[in-house]
């Protein structure tokens, strides 16, 4: 059947909700933003559940650029040069990216990196 | 990405996404799947955001991104935007914004400028259609009322093309992948035909939260890359999330 030559088109699935067996991997959680704290403030509670899953994810990054520049040039160029980028984004955008570098420890650069990262991509 | 919104008999509309990311960045062979968008999935939050204690929009987000991929505005308007791929891209644009030219926005941030501020999906429309941008996007958009459902095709400075619901053509539904719907998908990657097959013979009468999910369920629309499936119903302003995974044999992309 097609199901087992690329693209692996199946028959079109049917009664698959709600979301159950090997397709689902889990629910998703509800957090709140509150727009009236200061921006900084806003993804505290988020930041502070996922804080190891976004370090986690950044290091599969920064062993990706690794990966391409052995010399660790390019992290020491997102460290040291993408936090000068981060006053020019628009407000309140540049307080929220900074406020998450605070509330997770990961460098600046990188938060702002991950931000931009749609742009950057299409390189 | 596979985003698409549909209008039923009854007018009702409906607003549904695979959110795929990670292509090339690195594969892991032992368990078969691409390492950022396993790294991802933990990351994903819905978010209920709030002013005066009262919801303003909800979206599903990747934690510490403060960009917008995917959002209700609820009983106004749904907003997904998927990839578009074009040599004038976003590193011109990065660049022009390095060497001080900055008069075009990130793609994410107006798309949570649009959900936090617009309150029409025509004011949402024109926003999404004449901002200049940093890189290219589609735009995939559902209003409250029939007819109300388009996939923008954006490129930095224009807007290319706005492809609407119209029932007077029986098209009931829209729906995106990553590739500009006048011309062919790449064929090593064309998610677009299994999709259409599908919601076709799902027929109008019968599209619901339930068999969009079916859609979205159906490989290769799900495949390696997809990290969550969000479904929308703006007249409940409902939204709900679930993170995905694609069993082997499925492809990479």
């Amino acid at each position: 059947s097609t199901q087992y030559v690329p693209p692996y088109t199946e028959e079109c699935r049917s009664g698959m909700y709600p979301p159950r067996g090997p397709t689902f991997k889990g629910a998703v959680t509800w957090y709140t933003v509150d727009l009236d704290l200061p921006p900084s403030k806003r993804w505290t509670e988020v930041i502070t559940d996922k804080k190891a899953n976004l370090v986690s994810m950044i290091q599969a990054i920064k062993d990706l650029a690794n990966s391409f520049v052995p010399s660790g040039k390019l992290i020491e160029l997102v460290d040291r040069d993408l936090p000068l980028i981060v006053n020019t984004l628009p407000y309140p955008f540049n307080e929220e990216i900074k406020g998450i570098a605070q509330d997770s420890g990961v460098a600046l650069g990188e938060v702002v990196l991950f931000n931009i990262f749609y742009e950057v991509f299409t390189v | 990405c596979t985003s698409l919104v549909a209008e039923d008999a009854n007018g009702n509309l409906f607003h549904g996404r695979n959110l795929d990311f990670g292509l090339f960045m690195g594969w892991d062979s032992k368990n078969r799947s691409w390492i950022i968008t396993e790294t991802l999935k933990p990351l994903v939050v819905n978010v209920d955001f709030t002013r005066n204690n009262r919801t303003v929009f909800k979206s599903t987000n990747f934690a510490g991104y403060v960009g917008m991929l995917t959002g209700i505005r609820p009983h106004t308007f749904t907003l997904t935007m998927n990839e578009r791929f074009s040599l004038d891209g976003g590193y011109i644009g990065i660049l022009e914004w390095i060497l001080g030219k900055r008069d075009g926005m990130w793609m994410s941030f107006l798309t949570r400028s649009v959900l936090e501020n617009a309150t029409s999906y025509e004011e949402a429309k024109n926003r999404l259609a004449q901002t200049k941008l940093l890189a290219p996007a589609y735009f995939i958009l559902g209003g409250n009322q029939t007819g109300q459902g388009c996939v923008i095709t954006r490129s930095r400075v224009l807007s290319l093309d706005i492809w609407e619901l119209d029932r007077k053509q029986n098209r009931w539904y829209v729906l995106e992948t990553n590739y500009d719907h006048w011309k062919d998908p790449f064929f090593l990657d064309d998610r677009r035909t299994p999709a259409m097959k599908c919601m076709n013979q799902t027929m109008q009468a019968n599209i619901s939260i339930k068999t969009i999910y079916d859609v979205l369920s159906t490989k290769p629309v799900l495949n390696k890359l997809t990290t969550y499936t969000t479904l929308m119903e703006v007249s409940k302003g409902r939204l709900e999330s679930y993170i995905r995974d694609c069993p082997n044999p499925c492809m990479p992309w």
